[in-house]
């Protein structure tokens, strides 16, 4: 079973906005 | 065959041919007769007489000349040819023979064939710099102390044997005409036998130019009697034949000096090595210090082992004495994402591709980690795994494992599902 890959758009980098990479 | 390799091809000591390196070669004089020209006169002897045959010395006339040239000429005994200085140059005035060798030369004999008497004292120097500083090589008087201020024939141990020492040998005026003076470098010196590993001798035996300086002539003592021209006229230094006899100093990594693109002598250095006298490693061949090759042991320079992936090393001493004195290269500036000493594995944030070779350009491949899904940039050296957060898990932590699902958090990207 292939699992998807993680979708950096669900996010919520509210609280973590240093963290964000450049292309999320 | 190249003499500085065996018939299997592995590296062997080479020398240079030996040559007389004053062959040919310009020699500076303070002192030639003939401008303008001048009366001289040739002593002889028949039993207790003496007889004087005078010429004149003109360096107009073809005939007449005895220009240096005649020093380092071919030295035709059919047919000797003879420079000569002024007229009775006596101390304290000297004359002096300055001879550049063109590079280093390991010298292993000085010798001049006289036309005129032998002096009475001279001095051979040695340069090792072009002719900036020198020393001397050997001094010959029959008053060492007097005119040089050493003993005469001082005993050569292993502390003085790269002092030069005087003798009276080879000073006697006869013969008149024909006499010899010839220094052996070497000769009588301690470690002379174990010249491969004496660097003293070596050093001793180093020169790039050489002069000879003729400090006093021999007379009869009739200089100043009622007809002191007359014997004055006989007294000159002449010389047929100078040589310098030796090996272009090459330390035991080439057979042979070649002229190189200005014109200069320089060693065809084999073994790795480079410089003028082979005297160090080529580039990127620092992975043993350079040294002289011997008779048991080429000692070549050896290159750094980089995998392809540096151009540039430097030679680390305690890394090779670590390896038992085998490798001490340091490879420099690793391309292709390749760190260590030899380039030889991955770096930070890059994993091994074991599919092909360390040398390959592509040898190492770049973790991806996910930004997220991963603990940290670096991933495994061998496999790429990077560390995945919990939940997480693929080579670069970018999917939720099983029993997991996508939360909305960056810091637990995937939480259990309930």
């Amino acid at each position: 079973e292939v699992m998807p890959t993680l979708d950096m758009t669900l996010f919520d980098w509210t609280d973590y906005e240093d963290m964000k990479p450049v292309d999320a | 065959p190249d003499p500085c390799y065996d018939e299997n091809g592995n590296p062997r000591r080479c020398i240079p041919d030996f040559v007389n390196s004053a062959f040919g070669k310009d020699v500076r004089v303070s002192s030639t007769c003939g401008t303008p020209a001048t009366r001289y006169c040739v002593v002889s002897e028949m039993g207790e007489e003496r007889t004087r045959d005078c010429h004149t010395c003109d360096s107009e006339d073809p005939k007449k000349t005895h220009p240096p040239a005649y020093l380092t000429d071919l030295n035709n005994p059919h047919n000797l040819t003879c420079w000569q200085s002024e007229n009775y140059v006596q101390y304290p005035l000297n004359v002096t023979l300055a001879l550049s060798l063109g590079k280093k030369f390991e010298v292993t004999y000085v010798s001049l064939q006289f036309c005129s008497p032998r002096p009475e004292s001279i001095a051979i120097f040695k340069s090792m710099d072009y002719g900036k500083s020198w020393v001397p090589f050997q001094f010959y008087s029959t008053q060492c102390k007097k005119m040089y201020g050493r003993q005469n024939k001082a005993a050569i141990t292993k502390v003085n044997e790269q002092e030069a020492i005087c003798t009276d040998s080879h000073t006697d005026m006869h013969p008149l005409t024909g006499g010899l003076i010839a220094f052996s470098t070497l000769d009588g010196r301690p470690s002379a036998h174990d010249f491969d590993n004496s660097p003293v001798l070596q050093d001793w035996v180093t020169a790039t130019d050489i002069k000879v300086m003729f400090s006093r002539l021999h007379t009869f003592g009739d200089e100043n009697e009622d007809d002191s021209e007359l014997a004055r006229d006989s007294y000159f230094y002449a010389v047929s034949d100078l040589q310098v006899g030796g090996r272009c100093k090459c330390n035991g990594h080439a057979s042979k000096c070649v002229k190189d693109r200005d014109g200069n002598l320089v060693c065809e250095c084999k073994h790795n090595t480079a410089g003028p006298e082979c005297d160090r490693c080529k580039p990127f061949h620092y992975d043993r210090p350079w040294q002289r090759a011997t008779a048991r042991e080429a000692n070549e320079c050896v290159a750094c082992h980089c995998n392809l992936h540096a151009r540039r090393c430097r030679f680390n001493m305690e890394l090779f004495k670590l390896s038992g004195r085998r490798s001490g290269g340091v490879c420099l500036n690793c391309r292709h994402n390749t760190a260590g000493r030899h380039c030889h594995y991955c770096r930070e944030g890059f994993y091994r591709d074991l599919t092909k070779a360390i040398s390959h350009r592509r040898a190492c491949k770049a973790c991806d980690c996910h930004p997220v899904g991963a603990a940290g940039k670096t991933c495994n050296q061998t496999t790429g795994q990077c560390p995945c957060k919990d939940g997480v898990t693929g080579i670069t932590c970018n999917r939720c494992a099983k029993g997991y699902q996508q939360s909305r958090s960056p810091i637990a990207p995937c939480i259990k599902i309930p």
